[in-house]
């Protein structure tokens, strides 16, 4: 898997 | 996803239940100012990204939502009900959660950036910014139940992410470590309080039938 930020995210 | 958006629903009506809470009983009492002030903390640090990237217009909403209404709540416990304010049982040592989050945040980040420390630090400090809460509620020893609704559904909203990043990892291949390692510590510190309250809302509205 991809490793990084949700930063769509709440 | 559903248990994205059930987890901001929750966190929604959580900040609801307060702002009543404390507009309708015009007072501030048993909530913890210290936990509303990390809240503005977390906001601010991790929504910097507002005034960057544009994600959705629902996403700005609710992060312009967040940070307006933790600042509201800490102007209405500073300054319009201040006189009510009870500041002597609220007395968690803060430096710890901010100088522990702030450590972890430079140890675990994505990239070495100001944002990306900032936005990793916003998510160490909220898995433990209720502590103060927590403690100043076991001080009192009672609480208003509406306060622990709050906590609650507050507590609720992390929980729910964490089925939500299982859901990403499946559907999307995407895998947000830092996110799910704060989410689970965060919810674990609520674990105790959701086992008391789920004791509490049994005892009261399910076995004491007349």
């Amino acid at each position: 898997a991809e490793a990084s930020p949700n930063h769509d995210e709440l | 996803n559903l248990f994205r958006i059930a987890g901001d629903i929750s966190h929604l009506v959580s900040i609801l239940i307060l702002l009543q809470t404390i507009e309708k009983g015009k007072t501030t009492s048993g909530i913890s100012l210290k936990t509303q002030i990390l809240y503005v903390v977390v906001f601010v640090t991790r929504y910097l990204d507002l005034l960057t990237t544009y994600v959705s217009l629902y996403n700005s909403l609710m992060k312009i939502f967040f940070i307006a209404s933790s600042v509201y709540v800490v102007w209405l416990m500073t300054s319009k009900y201040n006189k009510k304010f009870k500041e002597d049982q609220d007395v968690f040592p803060v430096k710890y959660l901010v100088g522990g989050s702030f450590v972890m945040s430079l140890l675990f980040h994505y990239k070495f950036t100001f944002s990306e420390i900032l936005w990793s630090f916003s998510l160490w400090l909220e898995a433990v910014c209720i502590l103060p809460q927590l403690f100043l509620l076991q001080k009192t020893g009672e609480a208003k139940a509406i306060t622990t609704h709050y906590i609650f559904a507050l507590g609720l909203y992390r929980a729910l992410y964490i089925p939500n990043w299982f859901y990403r990892y499946y559907s999307e291949n995407r895998l947000d470590l830092l996110s799910v390692s704060a989410g689970l510590l965060q919810t674990t510190i609520y674990s105790d309080f959701f086992y008391v309250y789920y004791q509490k809302v049994l005892k009261n509205w399910g076995f004491n039938l007349p």
